[in-house]
């Protein structure tokens, strides 16, 4: 499973449909404080499933939803999709019998989330036993929150276990 | 549940301790579960001795040690189970010139040894300089994100 | 006891609206005493809106922005009552290129202000530029500290 | 009251003594990841009176103590002194006749911590009041830790308040 772009629309501060494309290798992001380099990482974590909103740095799901600036309203929904290469045949039972997965995650204000792949409706359950099957997810320890390292460190060696529970 | 943890545990400790060495040119580290007999209920304890200095608890090291030894730990258990994904974000705010290189190196072996798909956020000119491509992002109109093509080579030039 | 704690609050609540506007070149922001009537047991909470953004607590804000918005409190205790000595210790470590040199301005400010001695750990080229003095730790033999005069315009060239 | 110098001898990896001058403005403090930038805000706050092993990234007080390395043995004692300037006498009552005053701290192996203000025996605290007094000492809002700001950022608000106390 390759993926292969994220695209976000009113998701934080993307408020217009926006394509990050994951090439091989190494993909830098760079910008200046405050520009949305995070919510990059957060929409990916979003659409893998991830249901805390405390992990958005939010207080409710909707946080995620585009609250509008001095000269934009406010969005009415959020929504992110992940296209993940499966020529390999590598997803799990179910997902497995084409060659682009695309996996889309959206929240309307009052109306809650929804998730789809390849436009058939599922549940978050579904879109998280998926990703956990190929090795991530939402909760990956690949993937390092700004502070994270920082939190691990100075973390009670019992939290610190947790790191081996997403080894094993 | 149990066997499997003790299994993880392993292979990551051996990671740990090689990837410790290589990124610090030297010295040792280990991990260990402590306070507990039950597995599933320990702590995992950090101790370690970077070149030239005495072994201890990661809380004695410097800010940037720490960073690395936790970049160590991070890696440990990604090499035991590879993700398709791996998204690291200013991880190298805390690290000297000569360590930010040794993570790239990191990167590197990584993309050799893996097909994992790496997304580095970072401020950083070195770590810049050392990506396959560069994305920027934006706020030209206040409070909206835009993502942008950067040139690598822009890039390099700044930090030569 | 409790007077004297209200009075401080009031006037680092006044320092610190001025410094957030002055460090984001615009925006607005304010502390908050929360949770409880008696301000000797009451929380203190930060709601910050950055330029074209909408008010928030420090918590929705941006590694950087809260930062600079922790900065801005810091500084805004610190007027309210210099003390003669001050000692920043990678303080500047998650700030983007524009806002070190903000940071920089306003230590330069305080400067002008009080008679406060400032000692400034930095890995950042921008910083160290700004200093009126260099000191470099070094460790030549393995474990063995050593402080070094370390010369201006050599670390001024280095970011130009 | 101007601080003018600090003076290190056998506290953490300062094993050799080490003048740091402190003169007007602005001072900055450079060097790689480990060289000891750190121990010298933590020789400061020790010599004024910190009493936290904890707040020193230690777990006794004796972890100040050069514990010697590869190539050097362990040493006996750790030894800080601190030269301010009191040509304006500004000092508190006692301390308040001479143009220099020097505070020195020194803690040996198995014998604790003894203080001296200008080679006079004095108890610990004394020389927090002194620095109290003069709007400073090891708890001062104005020395900021490695990793404190990110401490303010996380703390719950009633911690947070205590920022406020130091103030006041
Ligand atoms: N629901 C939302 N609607 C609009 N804007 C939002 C929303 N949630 C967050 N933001 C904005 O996104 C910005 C945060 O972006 P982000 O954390 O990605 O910055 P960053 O590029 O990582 O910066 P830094 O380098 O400081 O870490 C904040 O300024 C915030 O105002
Ligand atoms: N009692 C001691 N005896 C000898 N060395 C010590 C002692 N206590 C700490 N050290 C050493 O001091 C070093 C830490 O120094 P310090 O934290 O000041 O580094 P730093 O320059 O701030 O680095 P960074 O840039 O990573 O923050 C550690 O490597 C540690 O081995
Ligand atoms: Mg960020
Ligand atoms: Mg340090």
């Amino acid at each position: 499973m390759r993926f292969t772009r994220l695209r976000l629309t009113g998701f934080k501060s993307f408020v217009d449909p926006t394509d990050l494309v994951i090439a091989d290798g190494l993909t830098g992001v760079v910008g200046p404080n405050g520009c949305g380099k995070s919510n990059l990482l957060e929409a990916l974590r979003w659409v893998m499933g991830e249901n805390r909103p405390t992990a958005m740095r939010g207080g409710g799901m909707e946080d995620v939803i585009f609250a509008g600036t001095a000269t934009r309203g406010a969005k009415n929904f959020a929504e992110v999709s992940l296209a993940i290469d499966n020529g390999q045949r590598l997803a799990p039972a179910g997902f497995n019998d084409s060659d682009t997965l695309d996996i889309v995650r959206r929240i309307t204000r009052d109306a809650g989330s929804a998730f789809k792949v390849n436009a058939k409706d599922v549940r978050a359950r579904d879109v998280q036993m998926l990703f956990a099957d190929a090795s991530t997810g939402a909760q990956s320890p690949a993937l390092v929150r700004q502070g994270q390292i920082s939190e691990l460190i100075n973390a009670k060696p019992k939290a610190r276990r947790r790191i081996l529970e997403d080894a094993a | 549940g149990r066997e499997r943890l003790l299994a993880a545990f392993e292979q990551v400790n051996e990671n740990f301790a090689q990837l410790f060495t290589h990124l610090f040119g030297g010295g040792h580290a280990r991990l260990e579960l402590v306070e507990s007999d039950d597995p599933l209920d320990a702590g995992l304890e950090i101790l370690c001795s970077p070149p030239g200095k005495k072994l201890s608890t990661l809380s004695l090291l410097s800010g940037g040690e720490q960073t690395l030894t936790a970049l160590a730990l991070i890696f440990g258990v990604f090499m035991a189970n590879p993700a398709p994904i791996c998204v690291l974000d200013e991880v190298d705010a805390p690290l000297d010139d000569a360590n930010v290189t040794r993570f790239c190196d990191l990167l590197d072996e990584m993309t050799r040894r893996t097909d994992t798909r790496f997304l580095i956020i970072t401020h950083h000119a070195v770590t810049m300089a050392r990506m396959d491509r560069l994305f920027g992002v934006t706020m030209g109109e206040r409070g909206v994100s835009q993502l942008v093509s950067v040139d690598l080579r822009r890039a390099e030039a700044m930090v030569a």
